[in-house]
C-alpha cells in the first residue's frame, strides 16, 4: 500500500504496527558460546542471509551457540560499530532487529563495511566454512 | 563505503541512464515521481544522468515491486524485515517488498522521524539506497549515510552523507555541471549543483 502523507494513515494502522519480521530474536538477548537455544538456528540463517556465514548449508542450522554463529556476531558487531563481544547483548538485537536492505552486508566471505573508517578488510574467520557464496 | 567485489561501475560510455518501472505494477504518478527525486541526488554529485522510459527493452534499469518469492533467489518476508534489494553494476534490477507500507510523500531534503512507532517505510529513503547500489556501492558503516544498511520504520534519510559521497565520486568523479562534492557536504546537507 501507498501513503500519500501521515495524515492519510489511518490511525489503527499507526496503532497496530505490525511487529517487526525478526522481534522473535529478541528472546536470544543473553546467549553466548557453549548454549542451546531454540530459535539460535534462525539467527543463523539470518546471517547466513547477510553474508556473514558463508556456509554452504541450505538452512539445516543447529541451535548450538558454535563458533560460526560467534564469529558472525563478532563481525555483524563490527560492521555496525557496536561493542564488539561475540555475544547476544541488547544493542546488538536492537540493530538486527530493524528492517533492512536485503543487499549482504559481506559479500564473498569478505567485508569492507568499515573500510572507510580505517578498519582493516574483515576476513571470515574462525568456524565460518568459506565455501562458496550465491551470486544473484 | 564500499563496493562491490571487483568494484563494478557503469561503463564511461553509459552515463545517461535510463530507468522503467515493471507495467504490471501499474504504479501511479505520485510514487514514479519518488524514485525521480531519488535518482535525482545521486546525479546532483556525478556526470550520470537518469531518464525514464516507458519500455522495458530501452531501460538500463527496471523497478519492480514484487511479494514474496519473486524468482531471483532472495524472496521478500512479508511487512517490515528486508525491504528491498538491487543488483550492482551493470545488471538494473530494482526490486521493492510489495507487501510494506510505503509512505510517498515529498517530505523535504531533510533526514528526520516522521512518526515515532509505525510499520511504515519512507519510500524515497529507501530508493536511494538500492540506488546507490545500482551504482556500485555496497554498504556503509557510518550511520548517518544513506548507505548504511538498516532503516528504522517511520524514518526518512535522504540525505547523502559525505561518505556517499565520496563513495561515489571514486566511481564516477564529481558533476561536471555543479558544486557538490564530498567537500561542501559536511553529513548529507542537501547537496547544491546540477538541476537545482
Amino acid at each position: 500500500k501507498f501513503y500519500l502523507n501521515v495524515t492519510s494513515i489511518p490511525p489503527l494502522q499507526i496503532l497496530n504496527a505490525t511487529r517487526g519480521a525478526w522481534d522473535y530474536f529478541h528472546k536470544l538477548a543473553g546467549c553466548h558460546a557453549g548454549d542451546r537455544v531454540s530459535g539460535l538456528s534462525k539467527l543463523k540463517q539470518y546471517f547466513r542471509r547477510f553474508g556473514y556465514i558463508t556456509t554452504a548449508a541450505t538452512g539445516n542450522f543447529t541451535d548450538d551457540f558454535d563458533d560460526v554463529l560467534e564469529s558472525a556476531i563478532r563481525i555483524y558487531q563490527k560492521n555496525f560499530d557496536l561493542k564488539v563481544t561475540g555475544e547476544l547483548d541488547a544493542a546488538t538485537l536492537r540493530q538486527i532487529v530493524l528492517p533492512r536492505c536485503g543487499n549482504s552486508d559481506v559479500i564473498d566471505g569478505s567485508s569492507d563495511m568499515n573500510a572507510g573508517k580505517g578498519f582493516q578488510k574483515t576476513a571470515m574467520t574462525a568456524g565460518a566454512a568459506r565455501i562458496r557464496t550465491t551470486k544473484r | 563505503y564500499s563496493f562491490f567485489p571487483g568494484k563494478p561501475r557503469w561503463p564511461a560510455r553509459k552515463r545517461d541512464l535510463i530507468y522503467a518501472f515493471v507495467p504490471q505494477n501499474n504504479l501511479t504518478e505520485d510514487v514514479k515521481r519518488v524514485f525521480s527525486r531519488a535518482f535525482d541526488r545521486w546525479a546532483n554529485v556525478t556526470p550520470l544522468r537518469f531518464t525514464r522510459s516507458g519500455s522495458l527493452l530501452r531501460a538500463d534499469i527496471v523497478i519492480g515491486f514484487f511479494s514474496g518469492d519473486h524468482g531471483d533467489g532472495e524472496p521478500f518476508d512479508g511487512a517490515m524485515g528486508t525491504l528491498a534489494h538491487a543488483s550492482s553494476p551493470p545488471t538494473g534490477m530494482f526490486h521493492l517488498d510489495g507487501d510494506e507500507d510505503w509512505l510517498i510523500s515529498d517530505g523535504g531534503g531533510e533526514n528526520r522521524r516522521i512518526l515515532s512507532v509505525t510499520s511504515l517505510v519512507d519510500l524515497e529513503s529507501v530508493a536511494v539506497h538500492e540506488i546507490g547500489h545500482l551504482l556500485g556501492l555496497g554498504h556503509s558503516s557510518v550511520k548517518d549515510a544513506i548507505m548504511y544498511p538498516t532503516i528504522a520504520g517511520g524514518d526518512r534519510k535522504v540525505e547523502l552523507a559525505k561518505d556517499d559521497i565520496e563513495g561515489i565520486q571514486h566511481l564516477y568523479g564529481g558533476n561536471p555541471d555543479g558544486t557538490a562534492s564530498s567537500e561542501n557536504s559536511s553529513r548529507g546537507r542537501e547537496t547544491s549543483g546540477g538541476a537545482e
